[in-house]
């Protein structure tokens, strides 16, 4: 990969915060 | 429950190999029938959803 390493943590805590933003969906149905 | 827009628009950033995900601009090359405003839509109701987010800056999109 050529992504720096502060690139790689922004996109894994976006990452993260999509899917609990999608777990939050799901429960609401 | 996605309309064909999103749908459209969902495959291809899910099918990006990319680190960084797909490029709006290759969305938009990928998507000419589609205006940039209605690609934008189909964005914003996919991140809402917890989808797809934005990656190293806001023109660049992975699924989760």
């Amino acid at each position: 990969s050529n992504l720096t390493p502060e690139q790689q943590k922004k996109i894994e805590e976006n990452r993260q915060r999509a899917l609990a933003r999608r777990a939050e969906r799901l429960a609401q149905g | 429950g996605f309309t064909a827009n999103q749908s459209q628009v969902f495959n291809l950033i899910k099918s990006c190999p990319l680190a960084e995900g797909i490029a709006m601009q290759s969305l938009m090359t990928s998507l000419k029938y589609l205006t940039t405003y209605d690609i934008r839509t189909c964005l914003k109701f996919l991140i809402n959803e917890g989808h797809i987010f934005s990656t190293v800056d806001d023109d660049h999109f992975k699924s989760t």
